[in-house]
């Protein structure tokens, strides 16, 4: 499946090579199947022309790497009643999320910023609708903005997958998905895009999960960048596709944007798979802007596939669709996508056939399984109800239970196939049972819908119950929804063209100059040597089995006459092809793979060297803006501001010219009387009353303008009173400082009162209060009189009145 | 035990009769209408400033006469409901 393309593409966006889940096709890569997002792109699909909005707790929509694609008419704040979806900002940047699923989205290409959408010519709007009392008005309202102009909405969010909530959309919700799949986009339906659960270590089952489980919304798993089980991971039947993303703790995570114009590599859980399908998704409607809701699910049915998903559940069902419930129909195919979309023609009317409605109430049993059957003809004798071909199946059922954990559910098709509708949850000790839960399954899908449908019931008890207490089956219906003929027409276009993809079409294996000839094909006049040439040998056949024994060759010969020349499909490291010579060529020294002999043509480099995709070279010390990325052993660009920084792009150890370095960031040197603002990145005006400054107000002042002075943190045209203006050395201003206690005004000295308070009698320079100016002993104070020492505080607070009399 | 309903003092209200007959209905009872509710028609969103914000309580009071209007067809207290981002 997977296959390495030489002619992988370059973006300058400085994080595009830490997209792993991107470069699957890569030899070095970890992750051995491809989405084919970048063969899509090559088909010229990139998002143009489709709007995708983020329903979650906002967009920071000045995002450099969202500015470009953001589209204020996707966008909303149901929380704040307004247009502005912008994210609320705290410490503890609670509200990043849907700044991050809409750069997985939507980030611009080649803009030196962060990352590139999977979509990145989409356009791309964001609802904030979590930051807030979260209701069904609230959901409501959400899924239905702009249906006529938004065509995918984005939901990574969903009920507690704590293991024991079974909980979903509300009645005003509900309605809102169905106007949306009937009337959104004119008709064609709205494209609602899911994350499944992340409950999976609390053993939580996404079939409690009302959203995922809805036959509107296309419920997306995830898988590792090893193709493993994220530790998070919920299983259900309800599942249609998986993407990337992280999941162990030693395997990568996902790359996007981040809330304050950063860039994130720590983006995980199904929250990242969601926006991913959705970007994959929205290449098909660019492919083909006539796809419905239904057409979506169809194609990617049938184009994801397990490659190589592990997981130990993998069944074909009855229409050989490969199916888990780990996975769905597995990992989506960007490319297979895109190429079924072009040729696509509308699936027939959706039918829906209450196929069984059996309200017969019946104990389940502990341990021992209750078995219920039934036999449909899938409204046979409806026409305008008949489904033939089965999509989704939805079971709708009403137990009660004393303890609704310790339940398993599975639905057995007339094929077969066996969904397992619920399975046990120990966290879930509730004794509420369901009441009319619809449990879906899409593991049916394309099956014949007529024959004999079983639900199996078992009570699995965890811990010790009260015998006496059973579960009991009240009421079950099936609900059938399909079509009445084949979906892709007998023999429709798509038939016949999705069988050649099962063959490996012209166009999608690499161009061979040269066809390698059959046995029957070998010219009659071959005399010395008349067995199999070696599959690399060219037309002119070869003198012996060995690819060193080829006259010449179909792909490219290595060596030279001296070393003895053999042919090669692919040129080793090292090494580059030369299609038209038909050669292997060294590259550089110091490069390990090369598109040319130039030092400044190297795709990547040998240990102990990284490669500096500006140049295209292989240095041994990253140049200055640049910092050395040790996992991808290539030099990644610093911050714009940094000039030196180690290891992240925002930790900067030298700034540029006209920046200073603060906490490991560099900060903008705002002229004086500005001040650098770190929600908008750029210099604000100080107030007029500041010379500099660390905000726009007037309590915000560092340094007061000229002719103002500085009292009680605040820069003022004139002291108070009782204040006196000083000068303070390495100030540029004075300073009011206070006058002595009940002194109303003072100069040069808070001690040298001019004025006092009501109530208080100047003497000399300080304030007495009136009743009490007398003296503690006359002789002393007469001592101080003679001896002019009325001048000293000390003495006036001894001889108040010898020195008042005094003068 | 299930986790107890949070009631807000926000309503989803369905009245016929478009935009203006809910303002009316709204006005009379003391609500204020804050529009449709997305795309769903004769849905409307109504706030009532004088009730609790929050309250593990359904709404008490005159204004709850509202249910008994002719022109609503149907109406629900709005419940907080816990959603977790995945």
């Amino acid at each position: 499946q997977a296959r390495s393309d030489p002619q992988a593409l370059y973006f300058n966006d400085p994080i595009w090579s830490n997209m792993w889940y991107m470069h699957c096709g890569d030899r070095n890569s970890r992750c051995r199947s491809e989405m084919n997002v970048q063969a899509a792109w090559k088909r010229g699909y990139t998002g143009k022309n489709v709007v995708v909005t983020i329903l979650d707790d906002g967009i920071e929509r000045n995002h450099p790497d969202l500015a470009a694609n953001y589209d204020p008419y996707a966008s909303y704040d149901v929380n704040g009643n307004d247009y502005d979806p912008s994210p609320r900002y705290d410490a503890s940047n609670e509200n990043k999320h849907g700044t991050r699923c809409a750069g997985e989205v939507a980030a611009s290409a080649n803009n030196s910023y962060c990352i590139v959408g999977v979509a990145y010519n989409a356009k791309i709007g964001g609802v904030r609708m979590l930051d807030g009392d979260v209701t069904d008005v609230v959901e409501a309202k959400s899924l239905g903005i702009r249906p006529g102009y938004v065509d995918i909405y984005s939901a990574s969010w969903g009920p507690d997958d704590d293991g024991k909530t079974v909980d979903g959309p509300g009645r005003l919700a509900k309605q809102a998905f169905e106007h949306g799949a009937k009337k959104g986009r004119h008709g064609l339906g709205s494209i609602f895009v899911w994350a499944s659960g992340n409950g999976g270590r609390e053993g939580d089952h996404c079939s409690c999960d009302g959203y995922t489980n809805s036959i509107y919304t296309i419920s997306v798993s995830s898988t590792t960048e090893n193709g493993h089980k994220p530790w998070y991971l919920e299983e259900c039947a309800s599942t249609l596709a998986t993407t990337y993303s992280s999941g162990a703790f030693y395997e990568r995570k996902i790359v996007t944007t981040d809330l304050r114009q950063r860039c994130t590599d720590g983006h995980t859980g199904t929250s990242v798979s969601a926006p991913m399908a959705a970007g994959i998704i929205a290449l098909a409607l660019e492919a083909n802007s006539q796809l419905t809701w239904r057409d979506v699910q169809h194609l990617l049915v049938k184009t994801s596939r397990p490659a190589h998903l592990k997981a130990n559940d993998w069944t074909v069902n009855g229409a050989g669709h490969k199916v888990s419930h780990l996975y769905g129909f597995g990992l989506v195919d960007a490319e297979a996508l895109v190429v079924e979309a072009q040729k696509w023609t509308a699936v027939p009317a959706q039918h829906v056939c209450v196929a069984v409605a059996d309200k017969r109430t019946r104990s389940i049993p502990v341990v021992q399984t209750l078995r219920t059957t039934a036999l449909t003809t899938a409204c046979a004798d409806r026409s305008d109800q008949r489904v033939a071909y089965l999509e989704h199946v939805v079971a709708r059922i009403s137990i009660s239970h004393p303890r609704r954990g310790d339940l398993q559910i599975h639905l057995i098709s007339p094929s077969g196939t066996k969904s397992q509708l619920l399975a046990k949850r120990l966290l879930d000790h509730s004794n509420e049972g369901f009441s009319n839960w619809e449990f879906m399954s899409v593991h049916c899908w394309g099956e014949k819908a007529e024959g004999v449908w079983t639900l199996e019931i078992q009570d699995m008890p965890a811990q010790v119950r009260n015998p006496d207490k059973q579960g009991k089956l009240k009421e079950w219906s099936l609900v059938l929804y399909g079509t009445a003929e084949h979906p892709y027409g007998a023999f429709g276009s798509h038939q016949s063209r999705s069988r050649m993809l099962e063959l490996p079409t012209p166009e999608l294996q690499p161009p061979t100059a040269t066809l390698s000839l059959s046995q029957a094909e070998v010219p009659e006049d071959e005399e010395d040597y008349a067995g199999v040439c070696h599959p690399e040998c060219g037309d002119k056949g070869c003198d012996g089995p060995g690819a060193d024994q080829c006259l010449n060759c179909v792909h490219f010969s290595l060596g030279n006459s001296k070393t003895s020349r053999k042919c090669v499909s692919v040129c080793p490291l090292g090494y580059f092809g030369d299609p038209g010579a038909r050669r292997c060529h060294r590259c550089h020294r110091g490069c390990e793979t090369c598109s040319g002999r130039s030092p400044a043509q190297c795709l990547s480099c040998r240990r102990g060297l990284y490669h500096h995709q500006e140049t295209s070279t292989c240095v041994a010390l990253c140049p200055s803006g640049f910092y050395a990325d040790e996992s991808q052993r290539n030099c990644l660009k610093c911050h714009p501001s940094c000039r030196k920084c180690v290891g992240e792009p925002e930790r900067c150890t030298v700034c540029e010219e006209g920046f200073s370095l603060a906490r490991g960031s560099c900060i903008p040197d705002c002229e004086p009387g500005t001040y650098f603002d770190s929600e908008l990145v750029r210099c604000g005006r100080c107030h007029h009353a500041c010379r500099t400054c660390v905000g726009p107000s007037r309590e915000e002042c560092i340094h007061c303008a000229p002719n103002f002075l500085f009292q009680d943190w605040r820069c003022v045209p004139a002291c108070s009173e009782g204040f006196f203006p000083e000068d303070t050395p390495g100030l540029p201003h004075r300073v009011c400082r206070r006058c002595d206690e009940n002194c109303l005004s003072c100069e040069g000295s808070s001690r040298n009162c001019s004025r006092c308070k009501s109530g208080f009698t100047q003497l000399g320079t300080s304030c007495v209060t009136n009743h009490t100016c007398s003296n503690a002993d006359e002789t002393f104070c007469e001592m101080v009189k003679s001896n002019q020492l009325c001048q000293r505080k000390l003495f006036v607070q001894f001889c108040c009145r010898t020195c008042l009399l005094a003068g | 035990p299930p986790p107890r309903p949070v009631y807000t003092n926000h309503w989803a209200v369905q009245v016929l009769g478009g935009r203006a007959e809910a303002d009316r209905v709204a006005a009379a009872h003391g609500y204020r209408n804050l529009g449709q509710i997305g795309n769903l028609d004769d849905y409307y969103h109504f706030y009532h400033s004088k009730t609790f914000k929050r309250s593990t309580w359904s709404s008490r009071g005159p204004h709850t006469f509202l249910r008994m209007d002719p022109q609503v067809k149907w109406l629900q207290q709005q419940q907080v409901r816990r959603r977790v981002k995945r």
